[in-house]
C-alpha cells in the first residue's frame, strides 16, 4: 500500500458516500444518471467475487462490502424508493453499446482466461466507460447541481491518483499490469473535459453549466 | 518485468 492508493481508495470512498448522502438528506435523485449507477453497481459485483474466495487483509474486504453495500442502496434508492425524482427523460444513455464492446473485449484481453479473471478484466474495462451516461445526462440537462460536480470531482481523482500508484509500484516493485493501467488512463481522460469545468467553475463558486 | 493482476487493490 502507498500514500497515492490510500488517498484513492479514499477519494473513491468520499465519492460513493458523498452521492449516497446526497440522495438520501435530498430525498431526490434528480441530475443523477441512474444508469450509471446501475453500471458501477455491476463493476463492484463483478471485480469483487473474490471477497467469496480469499481474503486479503480487512481494510480490502472492509472496502469492498461498503463499495457494493453503498452502491447497490444508491441504485435502491434510485430505482425504487426515489423512482419518483428519478429523472429518466435525460438518463437515455444506450448502455448496451458499453457493454457488448467491454465483455467482447474482456474475452479477447485478459491475463488469464478463467471465469474470476474475465470477470474482473470486464470489471476493469467497465469502470473506464460507467461515468460516460452520467456525464452525457449533464450535457443534455446543461447542468449539474454542485454537490453532484464534487461526487464527479472525487470520482474522477481516484482513478488519476490510481495511475501514480502504478507509477510508484512500478517504480518501486516492479509491477504493472498493462489492463488497468490502460483502462485507468482513458478512465481519466473521460474526466478531463469535467475537471476543466470543474477547476475554472465550481471552484470559483460559480454553478456548472453547459456550453462551458 | 512480467504484468500481473493486482490482486490487492480494490
Amino acid at each position: 500500500m502507498n500514500i497515492f492508493r490510500l488517498t484513492g481508495d479514499l477519494s473513491h470512498l468520499a465519492a460513493i458516500i458523498i452521492l449516497l448522502l446526497k440522495i438520501w438528506k435530498s430525498r431526490s435523485c434528480a441530475g443523477i444518471s441512474g444508469k450509471s449507477q446501475v453500471l458501477f453497481a455491476l463493476v463492484f459485483t463483478t471485480r469483487y467475487l473474490d471477497l467469496l474466495t480469499s481474503f486479503i487483509s480487512l481494510y480490502n474486504t472492509t472496502m469492498k462490502v461498503i463499495y457494493i453495500g453503498c452502491s447497490y442502496a444508491t441504485v435502491y434508492l434510485i430505482y425504487m424508493k426515489l423512482k419518483a425524482t428519478y429523472d429518466g427523460n435525460h438518463d437515455t444513455f444506450r448502455v448496451e453499446f458499453l457493454i457488448v464492446p467491454v465483455g467482447g473485449l474482456a474475452f479477447l484481453v485478459n491475463h488469464d482466461f478463467s471465469p474470476l479473471e474475465i470477470l474482473w478484466t470486464f470489471s476493469i474495462y467497465l469502470e473506464s466507460v460507467a461515468i460516460l451516461p452520467q456525464l452525457f445526462m449533464i450535457s443534455k440537462t446543461g447542468e449539474a447541481e454542485t454537490i453532484t460536480t464534487h461526487y464527479l470531482f472525487f470520482l474522477g481523482l481516484y482513478r488519476a491518483l490510481y495511475l501514480i500508484n502504478w507509477i510508484w509500484r512500478f517504480y518501486f516493485e516492479g509491477f504493472f499490469d498493462m489492463i488497468a493501467i490502460v483502462a485507468g488512463v482513458v478512465q481519466t481522460i473521460l474526466y478531463c473535459d469535467f475537471f476543466y469545468l470543474y477547476v475554472t467553475k465550481v471552484l470559483k463558486g460559480k454553478k456548472l453549466s453547459l456550453p462551458a | 518485468r512480467t504484468p500481473v493482476r493486482a490482486k490487492d487493490e480494490l
